[in-house]
């Protein structure tokens, strides 16, 4: 069980002028930022149990919240995994979506089976720079996601071994 | 050597070969070109002169010169090629660099930019820039939004209800960027939207820029009583990570596109992911 309540009520204090301009002292807007993480932290087991409802299925949901900065330990580790992606919108939107991940050749299938366009890109020095220790993904996962208009799409990725080098045989 | 340029259906993005930065882009489909330079620039932040001591600091932008100084003038950059996305990787210094991304179908070009963290061994406070300057001629006016709503004209050194007497020539053109930002002639609108709010202004005709990041060494004296300094979680200051989507086309035609785009990029998707091996559900 979970409530909005607590992101709600982090929201209201950041009505205050200081926060919505970053006039605070320090101290206080690193407080600002937890009760925002504590919010949202909330907020995760609200949509987790949204989605459950929706899909019919009770699923371990993981919220990957460093994606910018390609850390995600569920899509680096895992050899299978699903992605759902969730559109607010009234209209129907195609999003690109990046994951990082440490193989080479992935398999992405679209919520009716469909397989779906991908590649993998290096992920650049610069974010291997600036995320220090919080991962060690080497590529990134790409591809396109179109998701319907107030509702969501389940894609299905499995990792796809590297087709192994033909050594040929000796012939005598 | 460096990249030449990187195309989908809908845009082509020339780079200098000389100077790694972006010279050109093209709106394939209406047939529009725009020399455009961008670059990063830092306003260095004023500790008070002789009209006025106001610092520089959280409630106040104030620069102690109206130029503001280039990180680089020629970037070290490389390209990756692909079918889905085309990325030109940019390297203005240690602490600056972009990634400036076509996808391969759709209408917009990504210049995803890093910025941190701002270095103050130079006891210099900073206000980091990225600002495009074109040859449009826009008559001292530019385009803001007011809180993602209706977008409201600019003029530079004046205001609508008073008798206006510029001092700041910078920071007194500065105006509130909530989602988007243009400036257009009769035939041509380049419009930037941003990912956050941010400061933005258009110094010079053509010209427009967005204030991406700042680090300042001084509080401002008006009530805050500390620094903008953000020593982050390793104590040398933040690194930000944003977004701004560049939009070339018609002054007719730039509304229908950054309309949507402002609000795709405010209600983004939302990813969430799953092992895929769960048990049956219902609310009962």
């Amino acid at each position: 069980t979970s409530s909005s309540l607590e992101l709600r009520q982090a929201m209201g204090v950041a009505q205050h002028h200081d926060a919505v301009t970053g006039t605070a002292k320090q101290h206080v807007n690193d407080d600002y930022a937890l009760r925002l993480f504590k919010g949202w932290k909330a907020c995760q087991v609200v949509v987790s149990n949204a989605l459950s409802s929706l899909m019919g299925t009770k699923e371990n949901f993981a919220f990957c919240n460093l994606l910018n900065i390609s850390v995600c330990p569920s899509t680096e580790a895992s050899k299978t995994f699903s992605v759902l992606i969730y559109n607010p919108l009234a209209r129907a939107v195609t999003q690109y979506v990046r994951l990082p991940v440490n193989g080479t050749l992935y398999a992405v299938k679209g919520p009716a089976g469909e397989s779906i366009a991908s590649e993998v890109v290096p992920v650049s020095k610069f974010t291997k720079d600036v995320r220090r220790d919080k991962g060690y993904a080497e590529r990134e996962l790409v591809f396109p996601g179109q998701i319907p208009a107030l509702g969501f799409s389940k894609f299905t990725v499995e990792k796809v071994s590297a087709p192994e080098r033909f050594l040929g045989t000796k012939v005598k | 050597k460096n990249p030449t340029s990187i195309e989908n259906k809908f845009y082509r993005v020339t780079f200098d070969p000389d100077t790694g930065l972006i010279s050109n882009i093209q709106n394939l489909e209406k047939q529009i070109s725009l020399p455009v330079n961008q670059s990063y620039y830092w306003y260095n932040a004023s500790s008070g002169n002789e009209d006025s001591s106001q610092t520089s600091g959280a409630y106040i932008f104030r620069p102690n010169q109206s130029e503001p100084i280039s990180i680089s003038q020629n970037v070290r950059s490389y390209l990756v090629k692909n079918s889905l996305v085309q990325e030109v990787y940019q390297n203005f210094s240690a602490w600056c660099s972009q990634v400036v991304r076509l996808y391969s179908d759709q209408k917009y070009l990504e210049l995803e930019w890093t910025v941190g963290p701002i270095p103050r061994r130079d006891s210099n406070g900073k206000e980091v820039i990225s600002r495009f300057d074109t040859n449009l001629q826009t008559d001292g006016l530019f385009y803001t939004d007011a809180n993602g709503r209706q977008i409201l004209q600019r003029r530079r050194n004046s205001r609508d209800t008073w008798a206006f007497k510029q001092t700041e020539p910078v920071a007194g053109n500065y105006y509130p960027v909530n989602s988007r930002i243009f400036i257009k002639d009769k035939n041509i609108q380049l419009t930037v939207l941003t990912d956050r709010s941010q400061g933005g202004s258009s110094i010079v005709d053509g010209s427009m820029e967005l204030m991406v990041h700042r680090r300042l060494l001084y509080d401002d004296f008006r009530g805050v009583g500390e620094a903008l300094l953000e020593p982050g979680q390793y104590m040398e200051g933040l690194v930000v990570r944003g977004k701004h989507l560049l939009v070339l086309d018609t002054p007719e035609a730039s509304a229908n596109v950054h309309r949507k785009l402002a609000l795709q990029q405010y209600l983004s998707p939302q990813i969430v992911l799953s092992t895929g091996q769960g048990a049956p559900y219902g609310k009962g």
